[in-house]
Formats: structure tokens, C-alpha cells, sequence
């Protein structure tokens, strides 16, 4: 129910890449709609991260991103934020 | 770049290991690439080596090469650098050598990386806005299965984070684990004082800027003929004529005194300033001189011995000597002078860390020295994007294809061509191994001329021809990096998650310290006000000869009582590991102190050096 303008982009980060048999965008997909609690997160899912590691990145409400970071699995939630040329 | 590599003493013959350069693949996270530079031609170049598992995906009106064998692009159309800072840090590692370049006749040379023989991947993650989070962690994802050898990232936050928030900090996490380096330059809050390095992870080399010995100075003659010396990367001659001075004070039609005074955006009447020169009192009032159509302008600037290119005839004097321009301008009724074009001198003084550059201690982990080394970053001519402003003010519309910058940003794509040079040497060695030689090997720094000392430069001066020998690594064994963040109190299902298999912490944890990581330099911190004595220990891996015999060394500090046990390590073997114990006794110190020393490990060929920081902040 969070309005969509509330949303900022967060970083869901899972850690390493599981063993064996693993489809890391229906599961990103599968924990946004448990966070949801809807079945089109689409929109909302920006980027899977699933070559070196796991995690994702998706636009979140403050309080979807706490559930998130306590679901099993999730070693960190964290806002993106803009970093800098040196 | 055209003096950098020798000023290290790394000149045009030292001995390269070609074939196995061109196979080595430097990773670039930045602002993308200019792929039509010199710098990057691919004349001379095979097929990407067969490693290469990565593409060419740099948008619109962007091709890959031989030299340039993949880019990716993030958030944005094109992986075309259009900022010139990609494009510079690119060369600067891996660059080819490039003859005859300069800017506009300064700094005459050879352009050249640190490898140039070896290939560069551009991942595209910064525009004008900066550079998302969610971007840079894609980069890591995609650099890392790409398959390259090691990553730059001249990319830094407003402040450190913990390791679980640090996109950097975590992209270079599984790096290391899949054996790539990666180097990230230190930030450049220095001048906010201690604990500004946003660097901190120990799996990075976090990389501060130094100067080199060729220093851009510019002079400003005043009619009453004296001369006063300032810094700028001035391009422009006014021909030996003088111009009228104004002070932006009196040119302003619309803004306040504490405005008008240095010159910001929008204060000086074009009319008032039409072919004069006008005092700003900080150093951005340059932008607005140029854009109000001033014909050049004096600048006040508290940052020494560092220039910075202007658009305009410009230069940016010290507090006195600005003040000495403003005393003759209110004390003459017709005051003039004449900017000299920017030129070179030797500076006796370098390796100074620039002001600019972040200092430790580190701010998440204490007892981890960042930064870890010291570079070349200040006034750099690399090569550059033609679609920027050299100034980077966007009235100035010169366009060059080699230019002159600095930051933090300059000096780690140094140490990462380093970093590639001695991988060409030791293509077997972990990414901890090569941090150690490059570590270990630095040049030591003059603490006179760098009063932050180890906060400044960490282990010193990047030495590339020593560290290609060090005789001795301090290697991390697989596991390590994970027992290092049971030191600092993650939990159990956190270190399986981001291990990706069953590790777990040591029962006894929680008397794990993070001293005791196995870093080639030794910290800690201790309370302030209590005598302390602390232990270290360190195990070394022999890389240089095998029956050898290291004696230990210790340099002298009257507030450190410094024993190592075993005084003498043998090696019987090469790979063999041999471990000793530091003990390190002082008096009380005050809030916010530090004291250093050092120790070497030697063998009569090989120095392996590592500082020793004891230090209170909290």
C-alpha cells in the first residue's frame, strides 16, 4: 500500500550464489511478492544480481525494506545511494 | 603519465613479460570510455585472450577492439565517457604508450600505463549525476564472471559504511574470492582531517594520492613589478601585456559583499570585468570570471601544490600572497598585472600526499591501516574524453585529448597498473599475495613532509620494480576473509550466506582480533590514558628464494618498545610459511594520538616492511 513515490531504489544483498540447481530472478521475484504480498512485481524489480553473487536491487518503501531484510536468506538491505567520481 | 611511471623509477625499459601482459585484463569501474583514443588503439594487439568471457555492450556508436575487448553500460545509453574521468583513469593503468602528447605544450611526453600491452574492460557507471549504488554492484557482478584480472574503481561514498551497506566493499569481497584485486582510490575528504578514508574493507588496496616531483606553478607580475608564484594549469599567454585588476567586489551589480567577494555564480557584471583581471576570493569564482567575459582572474586557495586546469588566464595564490595582490590593488589608482603562462618545476619536496587526500585511521575497522599506499595523483595528463571540458566548467569549450587532473581517483588506477605488472610476473598469485608485494615493498615516506604519517600514505610510495621481488607475502588462505569478519562480530547465518557454503566462525570467536587479519602492516588501537601492550601475529609465505634466512629489523621509536619472536625465520622452501609474533609496549597517549614505527624482515636482497601503527581513536 506504501505510495509509489515513496519508493527509492534499495539493495537486497543474499550473499554468495547457491550450490546446485538455482534461478536467482524467480526467487528475487518470489521474495518481492511475499514483500508485496502480490504477484506482479515487475515493475518494481530493477536488477538481479546473478553472475558473481547474489542479490538484487528494487524500489522499496522503508517499511518493505525492513520485511525484506528479515527474510531468511537476506544478509543485508540497504538504500543505493549516489557515490562519486574521486 | 608522462612522468608519473619514472618518477617511480618504473621507465620505458624495465623488463616486461609481454606475452603474458597482453593476456592480463584490467577491469575499469568509472564513467565509461573514449574507445577512439590512442590510448586504446588496438594496432598490435591479438584476440582477447581466451579467459575473456565478457562482450561488447557499449550502446549506441561504440566499438570494442582488440586493445578495448569489452564495455557495459548501466542506467545510460552509451558506455562513451563523456565526463574525461574513465578515459584518464583507463589509460593511466593500462593505456598504450602514446608519444608526443601534451597539454597545450605542458607536460610534454609519453603517455603510457602501467601495462600497456594488457586489455581494459569498461563498465560504465557514473553520468553527471554520479554514480548509483545498484549500478556499481552490476559492474562487480558483471566484471567478475567477465573474467577480468583485476578492477580500478576510482568511485567513492561521502563517508565510509559497514562492509554489508558498501556495494564496493562487497563487490570486491567475491572478487577476492574468485582472485581479483581490486584497488579503490582512498576519497578525497583529506582536508576534513582523520578517519576520512571511505576505503576501509581489508580485502581492497585502498589507494591515497601523492605528488610527484614535476610541479605546475604559475606566476602573476604585478605593475609595481613583483612577482608572485601561485598554482594553476594555465594554458594562455597574454603576451607580455598587462590588464587593469578588479576585485569581484567591485564588479558585482546584484549580490551581496560575501558573494560578490568570491565571485559566485551570477554576482560579476560583465561590463565591470570586459578585459581585466578579477580577484576572487575562493577558488571557484574562476567559473563566473569566465562566464561574465573577464579577461583572466586571481584566485585565493588554501590547497598548495596542487594545479588545476582553468579556463581562462588564471591562478590560485596562498592567503598572503592573495593578500599581497589585494593590498597593491586598494593602494594603486590604476592597478594592473599580467598572468604568465603555467610552468614546470622540479619539486625536491615529493612524494608529499596531497592535502586532498582522505586520511585514516579507519573509521569501521580500527585496527586495519587505511589507506593501504600511496601514488601519483596529482596533476596526471592521461588521456581524456574530446566530448569534456578540460576545467570541467562547461563555458570552457576547448577540447583536448590528453589533460591534466587530480584526486585520489589518479593514484589508484597507478597502483592498479602496478598490481597487473606484477601479475604478469606471478599469474598464480591470490590477490592478497600481490596487495602484500606492492604493500610491502613501498617506498618508505618522509614523515616531515607528511605530518598525518601511516594516516596519510599507509606503507608508503608504490614501488613497482621492487615489487615484482618481495621476497615475502602475507598471504590470506581461503577462509580468512570470512574468520576476519567473525572478528568484527557477524553471526553465524551471515558468514554462511555470504560465504555460499557451510564456514562458520571458530568456537572461540569472539577472542578472534582483527589485528591479527594477516595484513602486511600491523594496527591497533588502544584506550587513551592507560599504558597499553599489544600482540600481534603474522604468518609469511617465502616467494623468494627458497633456502633463505630473514633477520628482523625494527626502526626506532623511543614511545615503542617493539620485541618480535622468532628474531630470525628460515626457509628451507619455496611456499613455505613461517610465523612470528609482535609484541608492542608504550606509554599512555592522549585522545586522537598515534605513534608509528616499522619493521623489515630481511634477507640481505629482500626488505619486507610493514608499519606499525599504535593509535587512540575511537
Amino acid at each position: 500500500g506504501a505510495v509509489e513515490e515513496d519508493r527509492k531504489v534499495y539493495i537486497a544483498y543474499l550473499g554468495s550464489l547457491p550450490g546446485g540447481e538455482y534461478f536467482p530472478s524467480s526467487h528475487h521475484s518470489s521474495m518481492l511478492q511475499a514483500v508485496f504480498k502480490q504477484s506482479s512485481v515487475a515493475n518494481y524489480l530493477i536488477r538481479s544480481y546473478s553472475r558473481s553473487f547474489n542479490g538484487f536491487a528494487a524500489k522499496l518503501s522503508d517499511e518493505e525494506a525492513k520485511k525484506l531484510a528479515s527474510m531468511k536468506g537476506v544478509v543485508s538491505v540497504f538504500p543505493s545511494k549516489v557515490y562519486y567520481l574521486q | 603519465t608522462t612522468r608519473s611511471w619514472d618518477f617511480m623509477g618504473f621507465n620505458e625499459t624495465v623488463k616486461r613479460n609481454l606475452t603474458v601482459e597482453s593476456d592480463v585484463i584490467v577491469g575499469v569501474i568509472d564513467s565509461g570510455i573514449w574507445p577512439e583514443s590512442e590510448s586504446f588503439s588496438d594496432e598490435g594487439f591479438g584476440p582477447p585472450p581466451k579467459k575473456w568471457k565478457g562482450s561488447c555492450k557499449g550502446g549506441q556508436n561504440f566499438t570494442c577492439n582488440n586493445k578495448l575487448v569489452g564495455a557495459q553500460v548501466y542506467g545510460q545509453d552509451s558506455a562513451r565517457d563523456t565526463e574525461g574521468h574513465g578515459t584518464h583513469t583507463a589509460s593511466t593503468a593500462a593505456g598504450n604508450n602514446v608519444e608526443d602528447v601534451s597539454f597545450f605544450g605542458l607536460a610534454k611526453g609519453t603517455a603510457r600505463g602501467g601495462v600497456p600491452s594488457a586489455r581494459i574492460a569498461a563498465y560504465k557507471v557514473c553520468s553527471e549525476e554520479g554514480c548509483a549504488s545498484a549500478d556499481i554492484l552490476a559492474a562487480f557482478d558483471d566484471a567478475i564472471a567477465d573474467g577480468v584480472d583485476l578492477i580500478t574503481i576510482s568511485i567513492g561514498a561521502d563517508s565510509s559504511s559497514e562492509f554489508y551497506q558498501d556495494p564496493i566493499a562487497i563487490g570486491a569481497f567475491h572478487a577476492a574470492e574468485k582472485g581479483i584485486l581490486v584497488m579503490q582510490s582512498a576519497g578525497n575528504s583529506g582536508t576534513s582531517g582523520p578517519q576520512s578514508v571511505i576505503s576501509v574493507a581489508p580485502w581492497k588496496l585502498t589507494v591515497a594520492a601523492s605528488t610527484m616531483d614535476r610541479l605546475f606553478i604559475d606566476k602573476v607580475v604585478l605593475g609595481n613589478g613583483e612577482t608572485l608564484t601561485g598554482f594553476s594549469i594555465n594554458s594562455f599567454s597574454l603576451n607580455r601585456t598587462k590588464f587593469p585588476l578588479v576585485y569581484g567586489l567591485q564588479a558585482t551589480s546584484d549580490c551581496d559583499e560575501t558573494s560578490a567577494r568570491i565571485c559566485e555564480i551570477g554576482c560579476l557584471n560583465s561590463s565591470l570585468v570586459k578585459n581585466k583581471i578579477v580577484l576572487c576570493d575562493e577558488f571557484g569564482g574562476q567559473e563566473e570570471a569566465h562566464v561574465a567575459g573577464a579577461l583572466g582572474s586571481i584566485l585565493q586557495t588554501s590547497i598548495d601544490n596542487v594545479s588545476f586546469v582553468v579556463p581562462l588566464p588564471a591562478l590560485a595564490l596562498s592567503i598572503d600572497n592573495y593578500d599581497s595582490v589585494k593590498s597593491y590593488l586598494s593602494s594603486n589608482e590604476q592597478p594592473e598585472a599580467e598572468i604568465l603562462k603555467s610552468e614546470t618545476i622540479e619539486d625536491s619536496a615529493a612524494p608529499v600526499v596531497a592535502s586532498f587526500s582522505s586520511r585514516g585511521p579507519n573509521l569501521i575497522v580500527p585496527e586495519i591501516l587505511k589507506p593501504d599506499i600511496s601514488a601519483p595523483g596529482v596533476d596526471i595528463l592521461a588521456a581524456y574524453s574530446p566530448a569534456a571540458s578540460p576545467s570541467s566548467i562547461a563555458t570552457d569549450e576547448r577540447r583536448v585529448k590528453y589533460n591534466i587532473i587530480s584526486g585520489t581517483s589518479m593514484s589508484c588506477p597507478h597502483v592498479a597498473g602496478v598490481a597487473a605488472y606484477v601479475k604478469t610476473f606471478h599469474p598464480d598469485w591470490s590477490p592478497s599475495a600481490i596487495k602484500s608485494a606492492l604493500m610491502t615493498t613501498a617506498f618508505p615516506m618522509d614523515p616531515s613532509n607528511n605530518p598525518d604519517g601511516e594516516f596519510a600514505y599507509g606503507s608508503g610510495h608504490v614501488n613497482p620494480v621492487k615489487a615484482i621481488n618481495p621476497g615475502l607475502v602475507y598471504d590470506t588462505v581461503k577462509g580468512d576473509n570470512i574468520r576476519f569478519l567473525c572478528s568484527i562480530g557477524y553471526g553465524e547465518g551471515t558468514i554462511r550466506q555470504i560465504s555460499g557454503d557451510n564456514s562458520s566462525c571458530p568456537e572461540n570467536s569472539e577472542n578472534l582480533l582483527p589485528r591479527d587479519f594477516n595484513y602486511p602492516s600491523l594496527t591497533a588501537a588502544v584506550p587513551a590514558g592507560d599504558s597499553f601492550t599489544v600482540n600481534f601475529h603474522r604468518t609469511v609465505t617465502n616467494v623468494g628464494v627458497a633456502r633463505s634466512t630473514y633477520n628482523v629489523e625494527l626502526s626506532s621509536n623511543s614511545k615503542l618498545d617493539v620485541k618480535v619472536t622468532p628474531e630470525v625465520l628460515s626457509f628451507k622452501s619455496l611456499k613455505e610459511k613461517k610465523s612470528y609474533n609482535v609484541t608492542v609496549t608504550g606509554q599512555a597517549l592522549g585522545n586522537s594520538s598515534m605513534l608509528s614505527t616499522s619493521l623489515v624482515w630481511s634477507d640481505g636482497t629482500h626488505s619486507v616492511r610493514s608499519p606499525i601503527v599504535i593509535h587512540t581513536y575511537e
